[in-house]
């Protein structure tokens, strides 16, 4: 859910260890790199190396139908054009009860059949879906490597606020790292000292540095970024002058990492 | 006066 809000369709690079996706979005402003290694499942296997295609926005739609009880099982067979997904209530309260149809979620902008909004209805129970595969080009290249001059960790629930908060104030956002400071200031056309609105940082932030860093962002893709917080608690702000941002949630058996590049002045 | 840089144009400094 928190990738299709930047790419709309993506490879995930399926292999023993682990399933792997990285996209740019439209733009070419931001990029997301995700990885859940094979330990993160419940059980895994994969008998053959193969990038599965996915429409994200579709997928996204289908895992709404998801409750957090819910485990949700994604297959795909060689040769195959959908992936399969399969939610089972944990606790078969309800009869089991069994739902497919074949959704060519390729064109997002076509509306749901009716049928779908039965399918919602009787969660939580057995619901069997499968998604329209698509062949795409994936980026080969991955992201150089990259020595980051600052590293701000902090509570990703707090970087999620500020950034909203910001959101509101304003469309650039300035990312300041010093020895003991990291200011977060939103800008304004004419920007001056007296005209940033600086927000606190709260404890539980940590500063790593070789040198200050004062880097330019739109506010809109943080946002966007910050939308992942809910898988970690805590999210790392990786920076050098005039480098792409790196703001990278971390979790137990993966991680997902978003790039940004910066605004420039003239 | 801001201008957004494009990922691309890091990419290709390699």
């Amino acid at each position: 859910k928190s990738c299709s809000i930047l790419v709309t369709d993506a490879n995930f690079e399926c292999n023993e260890e682990n399933i792997m996706l990285q996209a740019m979005d439209n733009s070419h402003i931001a990029l997301v790199s995700v990885e859940i290694g094979a330990p993160g499942f419940t059980s895994y296997r994969c008998d053959r190396t193969m990038p599965l295609g996915v429409d994200l926005t579709s997928l996204t739609k289908v895992l709404r139908c998801a409750k957090d009880e819910n485990i949700c099982t994604l297959k795909a067979a060689d040769e195959a054009d959908v992936l399969n997904l399969v939610y089972d209530a944990k606790s078969a309260f309800f009869s089991p009860f069994f739902f497919a149809f074949m959704w060519h979620g390729r064109d997002a902008s076509s509306p749901f059949p009716p049928f779908f909004l039965l399918c919602s209805a009787l969660l939580p129970l057995f619901i069997h879906l499968n998604i329209s595969l698509s062949s795409q080009t994936p980026i080969t290249s991955s992201w150089p490597e990259t020595k980051y001059d600052t590293r701000v960790t902090l509570p990703s629930a707090e970087f999620t606020r500020i950034v909203r908060d910001l959101s509101q104030l304003g469309e650039h956002v300035r990312i300041e790292v010093s020895k003991e400071v990291v200011r977060i200031s939103k800008l304004k056309a004419k920007s001056s000292a007296e005209d940033e609105d600086n927000d606190s940082i709260p404890t539980g932030v940590v500063i790593e540095m070789n040198q200050h860093v004062s880097l330019t962002f739109s506010l809109k893709y943080l946002v966007n970024f910050s939308k992942s917080g809910s898988l970690s608690g805590e999210v790392q702000l990786l920076m050098s002058n005039d480098v792409p941002l790196l703001v990278a949630y971390d979790f137990t058996q993966g991680y997902i990492r978003c790039y940004l590049a910066p605004k420039i002045g003239d | 006066q801001l201008k957004q840089k494009s990922l691309t144009s890091f990419f290709s400094k390699g």
